[in-house]
């Protein structure tokens, strides 16, 4: 997270740390058995879906340290079937599903982020909130999190979106394709971001008293950067899938 | 040549002259033993005679014999001057058995040809009944009542009597033995008479088990009595009446017992008179009760039905409990209850109890609890009330949920009873909320 605040304990209790062969990477808890993150987690750009034993899921934690000392939930993987990534170029449908072996039980620590409601929508400069472990700034530097932190980000009208995207396009090719399965948020001053490691965190709004996923840290050119913003997994376009792959499963 | 008796005697028979209708050879001795059943006797009936006429049938005769003695000695033919011809009537023996002889003698007139005879005989029933008295002390054939039979008689008695086992003499009958119906009627021989002498009568009143016998003697009574110096005495004639495991009783007097309630299924009854004195007798009418058994008692938190006055042998109670509570017997619970009166007078079962119900700890609710609202150890109407854990879950349906120990051992809820309560998780709730003043 760039420019963000160290989040105190129990504020976000559905953020979820990801480690999975090493890599760091988010989730948020969605009920007491599935996580859910993006694809590219758990999924390789050479197609390669993780193993069950190499995902390692903590949850219930404000910092890296205490990690050890947490259980650890085996889960199963379940990724969209239609995230096909194979040149870093395209994270359309960059959703996938954990599924825990048993139930957790919540408490203050953990707890569950509501998904949208069919009255949810998606208001250009509502503020959201983007949480996560991944690589933040530190004076000039930009070092890994061992501390939760969040920042909050306003939602970006798509056609700004798109257009921010197409202008860094004209001066890097390989910039991935902007789909209508994602949106983004940022500030266009830049400064305030998630960043690497953030992927598959929750980016939550906040209505009539509860907090709702909204979107999956996805993907970004650069972090924090001006003129540009993170693009998250629109969740609201997968609640169908969302709702299949818990009942199938 | 004589005729081969037969096994089994004929009801009739024919007997002819040899070579009938040829004539006779001479020289001839032939006899038939005719016989018939015991009882019956012969009646003998010639179709035809034909036999050389003698004077006296000295030459050739037919000779009709019983027991030895001849019955008849016969010869010539019908019509004919000389001779002895039997005519038409038939001869009829005495008893089951004629003896016939026919004989012939060397010479043959040969200007006549004599055939013989043919006759008939059958069996003709004896009227046994109309025997005269022998009077040689020994009485008539059967004392009162003589019925004819075919080839026997049997002897009755005129109603009062009875045979004796000589089958032919009757005695005053008793009117005893066993009388097992539920009620009925007795006295004495000859009663309101007296009997013509000395009885010995017993008289056995036996009914069902679970039943009891009640005498109930009629006005007219009398038995001789005997005054002595303690008071009147049954020293002759008496009744005695037996209870079992009581005392026997004697009655005599001229006072009726009236109602005697003997509580037993069986009693006996000895009436006795000697050769003197005088007794009229008695005359009772017998009924019978079933036995009585004890009110149940109550039954607490149930009822005993039906609810009687009087409960009699073979009546069934029931008990049922009030709604909530169950049928206990012997530390066991038992699905119905029912017990009957027996013949001794008690009921075959002891009531049974009626406890609580319990519907059984409440169903645990995961991620939630369950908390008692009233009642005790899960019994019937007990209400608890279920509840989750809040903050981080939420009762689906409803903020609590109270469930009611119901009759049929169930917790049901008065809102929706097929309902379970579900705790669901709170989403997007957070227990501490990220704050920030800085502007």
């Amino acid at each position: 997270i760039i420019g963000g605040d160290e989040a105190p304990e129990h504020t976000i209790p559905w953020q979820v740390l990801l480690n999975i062969d090493g890599g760091r990477g988010g989730g948020m808890v969605i009920a007491d058995r599935w996580i859910m993150t993006a694809a590219h987690n758990v999924k390789t750009h050479e197609g390669i879906i993780a193993s069950n034993d190499t995902v390692r899921i903590y949850m219930g934690l404000n910092d890296v340290k205490a990690l050890s000392v947490l259980p650890v939930y085996p889960a199963s993987v379940h990724v969209h079937p239609e995230y096909n990534n194979p040149n870093h170029a395209n994270y359309n449908n960059d959703i996938a599903l954990l599924k825990l072996q048993e139930p957790i039980t919540f408490q203050a620590s953990i707890m569950p982020l509501c998904l949208p409601a069919e009255s949810d929508t998606y208001v250009p400069d509502t503020m959201g909130l983007v949480s996560g472990f991944g690589v933040t700034d530190e004076g000039k530097r930009r070092i890994l999190a061992n501390k939760l932190k969040y920042v909050q980000l306003p939602l970006v009208e798509d056609e700004t979106c798109q257009n921010s995207v197409t202008s860094l396009k004209r001066k890097r090719a390989s910039i991935p394709i902007l789909t209508s399965n994602m949106f983004c948020a940022g500030i266009p001053e830049g400064g305030k971001d998630s960043c690497q490691g953030d992927s598959g965190s929750g980016y939550v709004l906040y209505d009539n008293g509860r907090f709702w996923a909204a979107g999956i840290v996805s993907w970004g050119v650069e972090c924090g950067k001006q003129g540009t913003y993170g693009v998250y997994t629109r969740v609201a376009n997968y609640l169908d899938w969302i709702k299949k792959t818990m009942q199938e499963n | 040549c004589l005729q081969r008796p037969s096994s089994e005697p004929l009801m009739h028979g024919e007997v002819q002259s040899p070579q009938y209708p040829q004539p006779y050879p001479p020289n001839l001795q032939e006899q038939w033993d005719l016989s018939v059943p015991e009882g019956y006797q012969i009646r003998l009936t010639f179709t035809h005679l034909d036999i050389e006429a003698s004077p006296g049938c000295y030459h050739d005769a037919l000779i009709v014999l019983y027991d030895g003695k001849v019955v008849g000695r016969f010869c010539g033919s019908e019509n004919s001057a000389d001779g002895h011809h039997p005519g038409h009537e038939p001869i009829i023996s005495p008893d089951n058995r004629f003896t016939l002889i026919f004989q012939s003698d060397k010479n043959n007139p040969e200007r006549h040809q004599n055939v013989g005879f043919s006759a008939q005989y059958q069996a003709i029933d004896v009227d046994e009944c109309s025997a005269p008295d022998p009077g040689d002390g020994s009485g008539p054939l059967c004392d009162q009542i003589c019925l004819n039979t075919l080839g026997s008689y049997l002897c009755s008695c005129h109603h009062g009597y009875e045979l004796r086992s000589d089958q032919r003499t009757c005695l005053l009958s008793c009117g005893g033995g066993i009388f097992d119906e539920p009620e009925g009627h007795l006295f004495s021989p000859g009663y309101p008479n007296p009997p013509p002498y000395a009885v010995s009568c017993q008289y056995i009143i036996s009914v069902e088990s679970g039943f009891t016998v009640s005498l109930n003697f009629s006005d007219l009574f009398y038995i001789e009595s005997v005054d002595t110096d303690e008071g009147p005495s049954c020293l002759h004639h008496w009744l005695e009446v037996t209870i079992p495991d009581k005392e026997p009783m004697k009655l005599c007097g001229t006072k009726s017992p009236g109602l005697i309630d003997t509580n037993s299924n069986t009693v006996k009854l000895d009436y006795h008179t000697d050769d003197e004195g005088m007794s009229n007798g008695w005359s009772l009418d017998y009924s019978t009760h079933r036995v009585r058994c004890p009110i149940p008692d109550k039954v607490a938190k149930g009822r005993v039905t039906p609810m009687l006055t009087e409960y009699f042998y073979r009546d069934y109670i029931f008990v049922r409990c009030n709604q909530g509570y169950k049928l206990m017997m012997d530390g066991h619970e038992i699905e119905s209850f029912s017990t009957m009166c027996q013949h001794n007078g008690q009921w075959h079962l002891t009531l049974p109890e009626c406890h609580i119900i319990d519907c059984g700890e409440p169903e645990p609710l995961l991620n939630g609890g369950v908390t008692f609202i009233s009642g005790v150890d899960n019994q019937y109407l007990s209400v608890v009330q279920y509840h989750c854990d809040e903050p981080f879950y939420y009762l689906l349906g409803g903020l609590n949920v109270s469930f009611i120990c119901e009759a049929d051992r169930q917790w049901r809820s008065n809102q929706d009873p097929l309902l379970r309560p579900t705790c669901l998780p709170v989403c997007g709730r957070p227990t501490k909320h990220l704050s920030s003043f800085q502007r």
